[in-house]
């Protein structure tokens, strides 16, 4: 089974990595958004992907799926 | 299926490719024929045709790195990332590469990740094609640790790849030697499992809530619940509240749909399968070497040509096999059917009168299953405690 991240901090700094890789997350320093949280929209746009339930939050399911062992490929691109 | 952005694809039917390095992991000759068997995938469906070169530059040059590797996408040692490759183009252009911090092997008979598999996946890559979100797709980017000894390109691959070069022409797509270098083990073996036509489609999957739902046969599996119904099969988990809906081939490519038993030893973490006179052992999606194996060896009569359902009872080490109006049971332990049997199944199960489609065992219960209806039996006094739908199990 996947290893998991010890801390909530350390799942949100490898989602963002996930993200980043595979669905073309752009973190923009100076964001104005009224999202409390930025990630929720690629975080939506991988669930869907995957099938899973579209929360638009890093629960465990989300996060097990983002450990599995994959292709290095982004699986959406801009 | 998909694409990458413009659709890139190879404008000539004749790609070079080259195997620039090899992993430690498993011998030259695997590697070779693991990438070779990768390439025949696509050949076999598409007009392409894939030539090997030995030095020089191939349009898909294929290697094993770790870490940095000269290109922006590093990869990231053992699990992770496992590979990936880039659409057709020049120069770096449908090139594979290999995360070497990775353990590949060739079978799936220990850990490590499949090498032809994964190569699968990325020259689908090499060739155009984008992810797939189809679950059970070759291009779906999470890997799955399959059987492969009769693996075939699923459809939503064959959709994609086709979309982009078209059908096979009539004459082979590979020189007629190439596929006799397959070693024997991985050769397809005379029992293989699957007998029908190669193209069969899936009847029209059942409704959960159909009231007249029947089963073939019913497993558990390493704390879910199987419930098999032609080529389908509907898992219920215990970690998510709604059932997920699959195909056998999904799981067990080499396996024929319509199973007509299935038990789990829950110890040796083994699930049989029965079809006809011959039966499957597997672990996970693995299937076990040295089978199928015709059910006599369990030490059923001639006479007995299929069972109808299997129930294995964890607290006694016992299996109970269902033909007709009786039953046999079989010692785990001694690995032969006990003395006095068979039985009647009306006799030790009362309120049980009719043939059984299926059974599992769930806590202190069984339940076997007739038509569209299910019996709850106590498994210590074997009385029936109460009767229900099929279907139950799916929170209809």
């Amino acid at each position: 089974f996947p290893v998991a991240p010890e801390t909530e901090k350390e799942d949100m700094q490898f989602a963002q990595k996930y993200l980043e890789n595979f669905y073309d997350f752009k973190e923009e320093k100076n964001f104005r958004t009224t999202h409390l949280n930025p990630m929720a929209d690629k975080i939506r746009e991988m669930q869907s992907f995957f099938g899973l339930e579209v929360t638009g939050e890093l629960n465990r399911k989300t996060l097990d799926m983002m450990k599995q062992p994959r292709c290095g490929i982004p699986d959406v691109r801009s | 299926y998909s694409t990458f952005p413009r659709s890139p694809r190879w404008k000539k039917e004749d790609v070079t490719f080259r195997i620039l390095n090899y992993t430690p992991d498993m011998s030259q000759a695997e590697v070779d024929e693991a990438i070779t068997k990768a390439f025949q995938l696509w050949s076999s469906v598409t007009p392409l045709r894939f030539t090997r070169l030995y030095s020089g530059e191939a349009d898909i040059m294929i290697s094993f790195a770790s870490g940095f590797h000269g290109d922006f996408y590093s990869f990231d040692g053992p699990g992770g990332t496992l590979a990936h490759a880039y659409p057709p183009g020049n120069g770096i252009g449908g090139d594979t590469h290999f995360d070497e911090d990775e353990f590949w092997i060739k079978s799936n008979t220990h850990e490590g990740y499949n090498l032809f598999l994964v190569a699968a996946h990325e020259l689908g890559h090499s060739l155009g094609l984008g992810h797939s979100n189809v679950f059970g797709a070759l291009m779906y980017p999470i890997y799955m640790a399959r059987d492969t000894r009769n693996y075939r390109l699923p459809q939503d691959d064959i959709n994609g790849i086709q979309a982009l070069y078209g059908p096979p022409k009539e004459s082979p797509a590979f020189p007629p030697q190439e596929p006799t270098e397959m070693t024997p083990a991985e050769a397809p073996t005379e029992m293989s499992p699957r007998e029908e036509p190669t193209e069969v489609t899936p009847s029209e999957r059942p409704q959960d809530c159909d009231p007249h739902l029947t089963f073939d046969a019913i497993t558990t599996l390493r704390g879910e619940i199987l419930f098999f119904k032609g080529s389908y099969v509907w898992r219920k988990s215990p970690y998510f509240s709604e059932i997920e809906r699959d195909t056998i081939s999904t799981f067990w490519p080499s396996l024929a749909a319509g199973f007509d038993a299935a038990y789990e030893i829950d110890k040796k973490d083994r699930v049989i399968f029965f079809k006809d006179n011959k039966y499957w052992a597997v672990s996970g999606y693995n299937i076990q070497p040295g089978f199928p194996k015709p059910i006599q060896n369990l030490g059923f009569p001639r006479s007995v040509k299929k069972i109808d359902a299997a129930v294995h009872d964890q607290n006694a080490k016992k299996t109970y096999f269902f033909v007709g109006n009786k039953y046999w049971s079989f010692d785990e332990h001694t690995q032969s059917m006990e003395r006095g049997y068979p039985r009647k199944i009306a006799v030790d199960f009362p309120g049980i009168g009719h043939t059984i489609d299926a059974a599992f065992q769930k806590n202190e219960h069984f339940y076997f299953f007739h038509g569209s209806n299910q019996y709850e039996v106590d498994i210590k006094n074997k009385k029936l405690v109460r009767t229900m739908k099929s279907n139950s199990w799916f929170d209809c």
